[in-house]
């Protein structure tokens, strides 16, 4: 769909729903230790940002959990929001942004803090089931 | 500004890029003049210059609008949400969201009021520079920040990435003056620089 101007958009099309993020909304508010129907979905919108390693994929409840709170903490940072560990109404409001489709966090490296080419590291745990948040400025 | 690891990057030797569309997509000269235009903005700060040719399967960069899964596992989902992607160097594959409402012509005139549109060329201009070898910024005013809000227009270098991209390329030897550009919108559309770089 291309279109000169706005103008030229049929009012059918100008304030077109979001498919599937404008229902992230109903997390609001959300925080650890809670278990919420279909949370699994924000971590896959968050798996797909690289927040959360592809080796946890297939494997998300509805759950909390400590995977979730470590990358909603990671985007929050890379956002510069309060850093909660919850899904509060500006990291929602934040999420359901359009956006690019390319990760924020690319091998477990998030990139994107302030400053020159700093690097912040994402370790994980080898045995996969709790996430250790580490940072080392470069 | 930020690189991806390893900072992979055009080689010295391949200073002159070439870019093509997917024939499959019927673009008018004017939705490819803005792609012209997205990619003027960074050889106007670096040593990097793009041509449009036609050979898609030769060209260096490669663009095409696609809907849903367009076969490199990162399916598109419909009007919003992630509205492109493009691959860091020496990829040089760019993808769009076929299904987004797309505003060629940089109007903003009661832009603002349409909540499901989003401006083609500032979305080219921040995938250009994916495609250059920078990643996100956390710089909000920057390019190369994630997110754009619909209805916004938003295609002027900051600072942040201009240093990124001279850090990878160098500056253009054209370019005085270590600040961004700051010709305004308006200015820039009916400059020079933007009938120039038309197809």
């Amino acid at each position: 769909w291309f279109f000169p101007n706005t103008t030229a958009i049929p009012p059918s099309l100008r304030n077109t729903t979001r498919v599937f993020w404008d229902a992230f909304s109903n997390f609001t508010g959300c925080h650890h230790g809670q278990n919420v129907d279909g949370l699994f979905r924000i971590k896959k919108y968050f798996q797909r940002f690289g927040y959360i390693p592809e080796t946890y994929s297939g494997n998300f409840t509805d759950d909390f959990d400590d995977i979730l709170k470590n990358a909603v903490e990671l985007y929050q940072k890379n956002f510069r929001l309060n850093v909660t560990g919850q899904l509060d109404a500006l990291t929602i409001k934040h999420i359901v942004v359009p956006r690019c489709g390319n990760p924020d966090v690319v091998n477990g490296t998030s990139l994107m803090h302030n400053g020159r080419r700093k690097t912040f590291e994402v370790n994980f745990s080898p045995g996969g089931k709790v996430p250790r948040l580490h940072t080392v400025k470069h | 500004y930020t690189l991806f690891p390893g900072e992979p990057r055009w080689p010295r030797d391949r200073r002159d890029l070439t870019y093509a569309f997917d024939p499959r997509n019927p673009l008018t000269d004017e939705v490819k003049g803005v792609f012209a235009r997205a990619f003027g903005r960074w050889s106007e700060v670096t040593a990097l210059n793009f041509t449009n040719i036609e050979s898609f399967t030769t060209s260096d960069i490669t663009i095409g609008f696609y809907t849903g899964d367009h076969g490199d596992g990162e399916p598109f989902d419909g009007v919003l949400g992630t509205l492109a992607h493009a691959f860091s160097p020496p990829s040089g594959k760019f993808h769009l969201d076929a299904d987004e409402n797309w505003v060629v012509s940089g109007d903003l005139d009661s832009f603002l009021s349409v909540t499901a549109a989003v401006d083609l060329e500032s979305v080219a201009v921040h995938e250009i520079g994916h495609l250059l070898g920078l990643g996100h910024s956390s710089v909000e005013e920057s390019i190369m920040y994630p997110t754009i809000t619909t209805g916004k227009r938003k295609v002027d270098m900051t600072s942040d990435d201009v240093e990124g991209i001279q850090y990878l390329y160098g500056a253009n030897p054209n370019f005085n003056g270590t600040s961004p550009p700051t010709a305004t919108t308006r200015e820039r559309d009916t400059g020079s620089f933007g009938a120039a770089a038309r197809i």
